[in-house]
């Protein structure tokens, strides 16, 4: 089910201009193309309008508003074209407390199709996991699992090993 | 295709043989610094045919074979095994469970096997494109990635976009 | 000299005259995403001296004036104002408390000021190198700079040490 | 009181071994002069060895590490050369809770000589403010300071505006 590029890129605008506004709880944003020029080829640029504020340049937002700008168009793909699973390292690192419970709902939804694997430091992030598993370094500098947190334990199970979040 | 199993021995920090076994929704991995997190992201990026190094964050390939410790020996060899449940056919074979290996030796030599059966780089990364299956750029977001995207050009926007056409 | 207080109008989202009173010891700033925590870094950049945009994270000077949003109309100045403790002389001036005053305007001009009178960029960057104030890369870390900061070629980290000496 | 970049060198490099080997609980660490070659100058290397661990190139280090040796690298500046001030913004992100502890208790140690400014979501960095604003944006999408805790009080004082890190 190969779509071209145009009804990928409206797809995907129309999906990224959703996240963003349920993220930033407004707003507007959408995807534009810039035409080839100087040797570069087409490429693609975010345009992204935080609820109140004047239409501006991404690099004006702050270093969260922007993880969470970008996440907005990764879970805009993903809805477009849903891949079987996608990993995620910390990409919650620079969000505030509002900010990840709004992402971690978010992969509540998106789970229902693609499966997760997801690195995180973040309480509101380890809410909806399904499975934990915490991870060690070792005395002798092995890495070792821990254990594993079934559906429906509380993570105060996984004993002292895990950082007490 | 959803992943159920990833082993991984002597890859990188996990000297000894460990498992993480996926759930269908949202698995999360927790610890430390330097715990080894990460690797198990670079674990899977790797089982999936990723050829280059630095995406590997190493300077070459010898670089994801256990290194040694004070207290443990280098190894040899780094293996990493990746259960696939392909009960809806995605992956073009006969099999509903589909086990992907990936050996590499300190001499520079690399194998790969499908359901054990030994067979070459190139058949594993044209199976998995078939299926869309681990070769874009979203399926794995490596740690600060999210954090720099807006920093990218138009034209390395539009990839992702495009690999999800 | 330390910092006694910073006093910023119409700079980026602090349209309303907002003032800071720095401890001697450690102020911590906390706040949502997108709050204005590093616009208030980027005011300390900007009043002792700052030339470059990018380094304020705006692509032309006038993006620090405050641009407005849906309730209030953008204003034609931003101000700075920073109140320096000089008893231990450090600043070759004859006062005690110094305070240094940057404005801009949309019209492009730029107004310095060193208690009250008016004063050149030339002036002001030539008092604070001497007394080595706020003119090396090690004074304000922008957020992500220690993250990247390994990454940098080692001509660049030579930088670092070259301001300290 | 300026040295040569020689004796610079040498302090640092000491101080940086000492912050790091504080940091990671052990280990080693020194700097390393880089030669000019292909056009580029002279530059400097970290060279860093975790407790337990091989002599490796800085890149295997994980993400919290690397922000940790680079806060060593900084630290050690500032013991050689105090500079008055110094502002952080948001330094600790990647930081578990060991390493924030340990980021915040040498912070602590460090304002003695050096006033410092971090902007933070870490509560072990805010544990060591003496003083803390709460900025936050209001609904006409202006920065507002919320509050101030002096010396002695708690967090909570500050009403419900900071998210409850
Ligand atoms: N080939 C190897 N052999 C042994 N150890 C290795 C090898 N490659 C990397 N490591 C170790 O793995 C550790 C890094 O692990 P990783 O990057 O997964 O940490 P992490 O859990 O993601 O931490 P963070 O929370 O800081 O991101 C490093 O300390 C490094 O020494
Ligand atoms: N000239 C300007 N006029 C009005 N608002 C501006 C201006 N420049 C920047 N802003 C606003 O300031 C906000 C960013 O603030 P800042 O980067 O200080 O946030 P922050 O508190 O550091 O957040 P984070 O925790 O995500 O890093 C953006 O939402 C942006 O719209
Ligand atoms: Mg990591
Ligand atoms: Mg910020």
């Amino acid at each position: 089910i190969h779509h071209n590029f145009q009804t990928t890129f409206e797809t995907v605008s129309h999906q990224f201009k959703s996240y963003f506004t349920h993220f930033f709880g407004g707003g507007t944003a959408k995807l534009v193309r810039i035409p080839p020029s100087n040797g570069n080829e087409m490429g693609v640029e975010l345009v992204a309008q935080p609820p109140g504020k004047r239409l501006q340049n991404l690099s004006l937002l702050s270093g969260g508003e922007r993880a969470l700008t970008a996440v907005a168009f990764l879970f805009a793909i993903l809805e477009a074209n849903p891949s079987p699973f996608c990993v995620l390292d910390e990409v919650d690192a620079s969000l505030d407390e509002t900010n990840s419970i709004r992402f971690s709902q978010a992969l509540a939804k998106l789970c229902q199709r693609t499966q997760f694997i997801v690195i995180t430091h973040n309480r509101n992030t380890m809410q909806v996991a399904n499975t934990i598993y915490g991870v060690s370094m070792g005395e002798d500098n092995v890495s070792r699992v821990l254990s594993l947190r079934l559906e429906g334990d509380s993570p105060s199970l996984l004993g002292n090993e895990v950082p007490p979040y | 295709v959803f992943l159920r199993r990833l082993e991984l021995k002597g890859f990188k920090s996990f000297a000894r043989p460990t498992q993480f076994e996926f759930d269908r929704g949202v698995t999360v991995i927790v610890g430390p610094n330097g715990s080894g997190k990460s690797n198990v992201a670079d674990g899977l990026r790797w089982v999936l045919g990723e050829q280059n190094a630095r995406n590997l964050r190493a300077r070459r390939m010898e670089d994801i074979i256990f290194t040694g410790s004070s207290q443990r020996t280098p190894l040899g060899m780094a293996e990493a095994s990746l259960d696939l449940d392909n009960s809806r056919e995605e992956l073009p074979l006969e099999f509903t469970d589909v086990t992907l290996t990936r050996r590499a030796y300190r001499s520079g030599e690399s194998e790969y096997f499908i359901n054990r059966g030994r067979t070459r780089w190139r058949d594993v990364a044209e199976l998995l494109l078939k299926a869309n299956v681990g070769q874009n750029g979203y399926t794995i977001i490596g740690q600060g990635v999210i954090e720099n995207f807006i920093n990218l050009r138009p034209e390395e926007k539009r990839l992702w976009l495009e690999e999800a056409a």
